[in-house]
């Protein structure tokens, strides 16, 4: 089984928003 | 086949768009509330003093059950609809016929249960906090912070509780036991999400 959490991209936007990055619109 | 989620600005079935479409559409509202779930993580206090890798590890196991308490309200049980991201909304009925099934059925009893307890605003705001540092601990570098966090805002919320409504006694347990149903409602999700792949 894959992580569901990774179909959606879920880890990346959090790394993202706990480093304080919120002006990247690649998601 | 056909999926619906609150977070679309339409269900999928009905528009007769891509899939690639349809992912663009959802990210719009998905990234933003992510992110917020994650900025109110991060003003949990001792949340950051967890390590980044469990700051991550608990946040990917606890955004859906933390998105399943903000949006809650979108779910409309003497209406039986659904409010999407649009302010749109739609039936239980028509959204059965997009896939929705048994996970729309148990995100409307959590909703209703939950809406049943008229928590506060100080209240909702702490059980999502107990909610979010109560998701799955399968590969942290850490567990007894979280649970020993976990144990501290526990507390914090029975006092809250109890202080709100010191006449009703089993309110508290009433509350906490919704725990075991988001995690129900997680594994249910998850299943979902396993059967829509984005490539």
């Amino acid at each position: 089984f894959a992580d569901p959490a990774s179909n959606l991209g879920l880890e990346d936007i959090i790394r993202k928003a706990l480093m304080g990055n919120f002006d990247d619109k690649s998601e | 086949l056909p999926q619906a989620c609150p977070m679309n600005s339409h269900p999928a079935g009905r528009s007769g768009r891509s899939v690639q479409e349809i992912w663009e559409d959802f990210s719009l509202s998905f990234t933003p509330a992510v992110r917020e779930v994650v900025e109110f993580a991060k003003h949990i206090p001792g949340f950051q003093a967890l390590s980044q890798h469990d700051q991550v590890t608990l946040l990917k196991a606890g955004t859906f059950e933390v998105l399943m308490v903000r949006f809650a309200s979108l779910f409309n049980v003497k209406e039986q609809t659904v409010t999407f991201m649009s302010r749109t909304k739609y039936s239980l009925e028509e959204l059965w016929g997009m896939g929705m099934g048994d996970l729309l059925s148990s995100m409307f009893e959590f909703s209703e249960k939950l809406s049943a307890l008229q928590l506060s605003d100080e209240e909702l705001g702490l059980f999502t906090a107990v909610v979010l540092v109560s998701a799955d601990r399968s590969g942290m570098e850490d567990a007894a912070s979280v649970e020993q966090l976990q144990e501290t805002l526990i507390r914090a919320l029975r006092a809250l509780v109890q202080k709100t409504r010191p006449a009703e006694s089993s309110r508290f347990t009433k509350l906490l036991l919704k725990l075991p149903d988001l995690r129900t409602l997680n594994n249910l999700h998850s299943e979902k999400l396993l059967s829509f792949r984005i490539d």
